[in-house]
Order: C-alpha cells, then structure tokens, then sequence
C-alpha cells in the first residue's frame, strides 16, 4: 500500500520561485524530482492554482509537503454526476 | 429543453432577451461527459462568426474531429489524464477518448443551457415540443472530464485551466464530490479563480435531499442550484384488481399490455433473496414472475434496471414503488417493459392488496403527458438540502430551478435507461436531478450576461436571487414534495428563479474577490490555505475585525447560540447597488419571527445615480429557543417598482 501511488494536486507558491530557476515549470519538476526520481507532471496549472498533480507514494506526498515552497500536497477526490 | 422556456416565462418575454449580437457573445462552459455533436440542439444556423475573445479549440481522439465542430458548438476539449493515472488507459472499444459524449449526461447538460431551438422534440412523443435551451444564442464548449470510472479531481481542474484560457463567460458544473472545506475541494478552487476573471460557475447542489446538511458546492463564489419540479407530469395510473387506481408515472412506450386484469407479485415474495423487493439482478424467480406484472420496491440498484431485472425473469410489467427516502416524488422512466412509479403511501397500499387477496390482479393505465400540473414547481424530494455544512452563516442552496423530468439532447450512443441491454436510440431524453437545474441557471446567467454586459458574477447571482419567488400566483407558500409543507430557504433558497424578473432587479448585492478573502479571514484561515486558493500572497489585515457576517450575500444566515440566554444579538451589514432607475427603497421583513426581533436601519435608501451605492446593517436579537429551532424570514426592498429580496432563516443550534 506505501508503495501504491496515488494522484496528489500540488499547490505551489510561485512567488517563492528560487531566482536559480528560469521558469516556475523546471522549479516544479525540481521539486517533485527531489522525492521521486519517476514520478511526472500529469497537468501543470497557473490560472486555477500555482501548481501541478502528479502520482506519489504516501511517503513521497509527505516528503514533498516538507519541502519550501510547497503550499499543501492534496489527494485527488473523484467527483460524481448530480 | 421543452415546457421550461414557457414556464420560466422566456418564451412570453422574448422581446425582453437580447437577440442581438451580445447574446451571441456570450460563451458557455459546460464540464461533464462531453458532447454528441450531432445533436440538433447544436446547430449553428443563424450564428455569426465565432466571438473574436474566443480562445478555445475542437480538439480530436476517438470519433471525434475538429469538424465536428460549428458556431455552436465552438469549443470540445477532453482531460483523462487523470482518469488514466487513477485507473488505467481508457478501453477505446468502451469510452471514446475524444469530447465525445458516450453516456448523455453531458449532452443533457449543455443543450439546456445553450441548445438551438428545434421544432418537434420529444422522447417516443413524450414531453412533445419545440426544444431550446435557456441562452439559444449562447456558444457552447464543452470540457469532458467526466469518464465511465468518474470525474477526477486533477482533471477537472486542467478543464477550469483551459475554460479560464479560452475566455468562457459561464462554466456549468453539474457534478460534486465530499464536503471538503473549500481550499481541500477542487471545484471551490478552481471556481474561485474563474469567479476572478469575472467568469459565473453555476453548479448543482447534490441529489442527496431531503435529509438537512447534504448540499454539495457550497463555496460562497459559487451560485448553488436545486431543483423543482414543472407544470408538467407523464400519469400512468395502477388499476387493481379490487377497483382501486393510484397514481404514478411513466414515460415507457412501446408494445402495450393486454387489454384485461393481470396476474400481479411482489416481489420480495418470488425471490430467495433477503432483499428480493429490490428487484436487483438475479434475484427474482422466473417461474414466479412468469407473464405477470411485479411490484418492486426502490433503493440499491438503479429504478431502470429493476425493470430490466423483472423483462429478463418473464415479467410482462412493473410497478416500482417509492420508499421512505424518496417519499411522493415521482421521478418518470423511459423503461424497457410497461411499467410505473408510484410514491410510498399508493405503494404501501398496493402491497397491503397484494398481501391480503389471494389472487391479486392489475393493470396499468398510460396517460401520455399532462401539462398544467399545480402545485408547480414544489422543491424535489432529492434536491439536497441546508444548512451550509462548511459555513453556517451562508445561505445556501441560492436558489431552485427546473431538475424533474426535464427533456432535453442525448447521446447517440447509449439508450435512454443507459442500459446495456437498452439498444433503442433517441434524440432526446427525460432525466431529472439537481444536473438538470444547474445548467438551467448557467444558460439564464449567460442570458443576463448578454443583457448586462458589466455585470460580475455577484451581480447575476444576485438578480437571480432576490427575484426568485416562494410562493405560487395564488399567494399559496412554494411546497416541498418532501414534506407536502411550505419549504424553506434550507430547501429553496431564495426561491425558484424568475428569469424576466431578474432582469431587471433594481439593486443587486455585489461581491469581488477582496470580499471573499475578507471572508477567508473571517473563517481564520491560514496563509497558506489563502494563498492555495487565491494563489498570492495576501495577509489578513491584523488590526481589521474580519465577520462572515459581513460577507455582502443576497441571503442572510443567522445562528444563536441556543445556551446563550437572551443576549443573542447577530448583526449583519449588506451593501446594494442601483442597476435600474433611481427610487428610495423602504425595508420590510415579514413575517413577525418568534423568539428573535429583527431590525434594518436605516429603514429608507435612497439612490439618484446608476451604480450608486448604500449600505444597511440588519440587526437579530435572539432570546433563548430550544436547539434545533429555526425560524424563517424575508427581507424585502422595494421602490414600489422593483422588489429585492432575501431569505432570512434563523437557527438555534
């Protein structure tokens, strides 16, 4: 189960971008590659949040929220047809 | 959508609704299941060229190309990455990985807001009429992001990404999930940031009515939709073998029953099944219900496939009776046998005969569709209901709209059960749920987008608000099909829309996005829960006292704290703005509340200019009630020419 990854929607605050990074994205990717050598971007977003979603281990969802910049880690929720 | 444009009152006022270009401006997003292109409610015939804000795109995948495309339906995106992430790749032999629409929903969904009118719309001569959306000159663009496996929360907010891109004016969202608080839940996010860019998101409550505390997308930014029922009703009445007939519905045509009494079961009594009254798969015996017409009780498995259930064992008919959960609202279905649905008290009496006569027998009795039902609309047993679980002090659902039995386009590649085994076909379909109101209230947002052009999504939320009604032309109180009493603001909100009204609201309350974070500090969130919603960085002002109170809503929530003694005083500041000619508004509340004194100062707003602003603070002053007391109240505006007003409910909690 601690190996099964999951979807997280990442919330990022991008004003916090290190000066190192050209754009927001690679700061993204740094950060995420930081926890996980494999893991990917499923979606980046800039209107809706600062952020992107991607699949993690538990373990690595919480690695990931320790780390500066990063504003909450939050499970994906599966919504339904009213 | 047939009926609704009369009863709603857009048909009779259609020289009120801009035909002009404006009309046409105006975009609307709809995220569901996607869209059958072939559908006639999205002709484009008699559009101009697409609006040059346009951004969007017709994006191609499994049968489904740019040129399904027109000025209609001017954008089709799909997001299943996601989905695919969650649960794998996408089956192209079961789902089309493309906008295109496999299930109806969607389709459903986004022809009544925006669909084309279209002579001689019905469902197997059902609901018979012109169909048309509410905004018919509206552009559409849909964003699948709903799939077989459900809609996932990463997908669904690349799709409110993109509709913010691409210039949406309204997104329709008639979906939900959990009662996260609002910087846990995806569509409170990302509705937020759309609320930002002065896009309207109208979104469904939730079906899971009538219990209290079961609405879904409640975020103050988001216009929160119910359902009501229409003037309109498909009889098919239960004849029983000792004379007695009792109501129910149905919309099933095809080969008709045998002119005589037949042999009617229960079935909890021809299965070996503890819940053999569901009628679920494989639990009814055949020899049992061999050639006759089986009484089934809902709940569990879907009211369609019970019909199914009861074709598939020999049954020649069905009659599905409504439990305590679902009450006398009577939803129609286009089932595959002859078959009826009936509320709880007929169904308890019919398994009263069947249990005491030996040899019960009956017959069902179709009647086609009636128009003119009264009393119309009542508040459907399924639209879910307050008080606000998140945030009691806000008011919601906002408002109802048209939900039951509502006709409207369809998929062409899924019968009207959305059965397997149902391999019929059809242009439209009648379906009911707080989805079908949603978009109801998305097509009237675009139609006063068209007509107001300036105007936030406050302001449209709020003139659909304090112009919805309550009550019926005979001063009658609006029912809930619930409880068969009055409803309430818990249960309608502001009341069911009045689309020519709203209009021409006189005053509107409105709202930016400076005052809903004021509001976010009102509910002490933190930075980062802030800067996750409203992505920047924004800090409550430590020296300003933040109230919810002061959240300048078209509705007021009031809560007392019911060990408090007397001292219960709640004060609420509202600020309206003049969209109409100038006028000195006086106040009124009504009716007298027990246990709480209610006054408005300053008792008179006068106001000379247009977007001229006045503010008036409402003062509650609860004595002591037992927990659980609400009381309800309106609070009214009116210039003699122009009415606003709001629902006040009142809670000892």
């Amino acid at each position: 189960k601690k190996s099964s990854r999951k979807t997280y929607i990442v919330h990022m605050a991008k004003s916090e971008m290190p000066p190192s990074f050209q754009h927001h994205t690679h700061w993204y990717d740094s950060s995420l590659k930081s926890v996980s050598g494999s893991a990917a971007m499923l979606y980046t977003y800039d209107n809706v949040i600062h952020g992107f979603s991607t699949q993690l281990t538990d373990e690595e969802a919480e690695q990931l929220e320790s780390q500066p910049g990063i504003l909450a880690v939050l499970p994906e929720v599966r919504y339904e047809l009213h | 959508t047939t009926r609704t444009p009369e009863f709603l009152g857009l048909s009779q006022a259609a020289a009120l609704f801009p035909e002009s270009e404006s009309a046409s401006e105006v975009v609307i997003g709809v995220l569901d299941t996607g869209v059958w292109p072939e559908s006639k409610s999205f002709a484009d015939t008699g559009l101009g060229p697409i609006p040059s804000s346009w951004k969007g795109a017709c994006e191609s995948g499994t049968n489904f190309t740019s040129a399904n495309c027109n000025k209609k339906l001017i954008g089709a995106r799909y997001f299943a990455k996601g989905y695919e992430a969650a649960l794998g790749a996408i089956d192209e032999t079961k789902e089309s990985r493309s906008p295109r629409d496999d299930d109806g929903h969607g389709t459903h969904t986004a022809s009544t807001a925006a669909g084309s009118v279209v002579e001689g719309a019905s469902l197997f001569g059902y609901a018979q009429g012109t169909a048309r959306g509410m905004a018919t000159r509206a552009r559409v663009a849909v964003y699948k992001v709903c799939w077989i496996g459900g809609c996932f929360s990463s997908d669904i907010l690349a799709a409110m990404e993109k509709a913010i891109d691409d210039n949406v004016n309204v997104l329709s969202m008639s979906l939900g999930g959990g009662m996260s608080d609002y910087y846990r839940d995806s569509v409170a996010i990302g509705s937020f940031a759309a609320m930002e860019k002065g896009i309207l998101v109208s979104c469904s409550a939730g079906n899971a009515g009538p219990a209290p505390y079961s609405l879904s997308n409640v975020a103050p930014w988001i216009t929160t939709v119910g359902a009501g029922t229409l003037d309109r009703d498909f009889p098919a009445f239960v004849s029983l073998g000792n004379g007695k007939n009792f109501s129910g519905v149905s919309l099933y045509r095809g080969s008709p029953l045998p002119g005589k009494m037949l042999p009617f079961v229960y079935a909890g009594n021809a299965s070996n099944a503890t819940n053999g009254n569901l009628c679920m798969m494989d639990t009814l015996i055949p020899e049992k219900v061999a050639g006759k017409i089986v009484l089934c009780d809902r709940g569990m498995n879907v009211r369609v496939q019970k019909g199914a259930v009861v074709k598939a064992a020999g049954g020649i008919g069905m009659v599905l009776s409504n439990t305590a959960a679902n009450g006398e609202e009577l939803v129609a279905d286009a089932h595959l046998l002859p078959a009826t649905a009936v509320g709880q008290k007929s169904g308890d009496a019919i398994r009263d005969y069947l249990f005491s006569n030996p040899n019960p027998t009956v017959t069902i009795l179709f009647e086609g569709t009636k128009v003119g039902i009264e009393p119309s609309p009542v508040v459907a047993a399924f639209s879910s209901r307050g008080p606000n679980s998140i945030t009691s002090e806000i008011l919601k659902p906002d408002m109802i709209a048209p939900g039951v039995n509502i006709l409207a386009g369809w998929s062409g590649a899924v019968g009207p059960t959305g059965l397997a085994t149902d391999t019929r076909r059809v242009d439209f379909n009648i379906i009911s749920g707080t989805s079908m109101s949603c978009p109801h209230v998305s097509g009237l947002a675009g139609l006063l987008k068209a007509a107001h052009p300036d105007w936030s999504p406050a302001a449209i939320r709020s003139a659909l608000m304090t112009t919805a009604y309550t009550e019926y032309k005979n001063k009658q109180k609006m029912q809930d099909v619930a409880t068969g009493k009055p409803s309430t603001p818990f249960d309608h909100g502001a009341g069911h829309v009045d689309p020519v009204s709203a209009l021409n609201p006189g005053l509107v309350y409105d709202l930016t996005a400076e005052d809903y974070l004021g509001f976010l500090c009102a509910l002490n969130y933190t930075e980062f829960q802030i800067r996750s919603l409203a992505r920047r960085n924004f800090s409550c002002d430590a020296s300003k006292r933040y109230r919810v109170t002061d959240l300048n809503y078209p509705s007021f929530a009031v809560n007392f704290d019911s060990v408090m003694g007397g001292s219960n005083v709640v004060k609420h500041t509202r600020t309206l703005t003049n969209v109409g000619s100038p006028g000195t508004y006086k106040v009124s509340v009504s009716p007298e509340t027990p246990g709480v004194k209610i006054s408005v100062e300053p008792q008179t707003l006068s106001f000379s200019q247009a977007n001229e602003k006045k503010s008036y603070t409402v003062t509650f002053s609860g004595s002591s009630q037992p927990t659980g007391t609400n009381v309800f109240a309106r609070l009214e505006w009116s210039d003699g020419k122009y009415t606003v007003s709001s629902p006040i409910a009142i809670s000892w909690t």
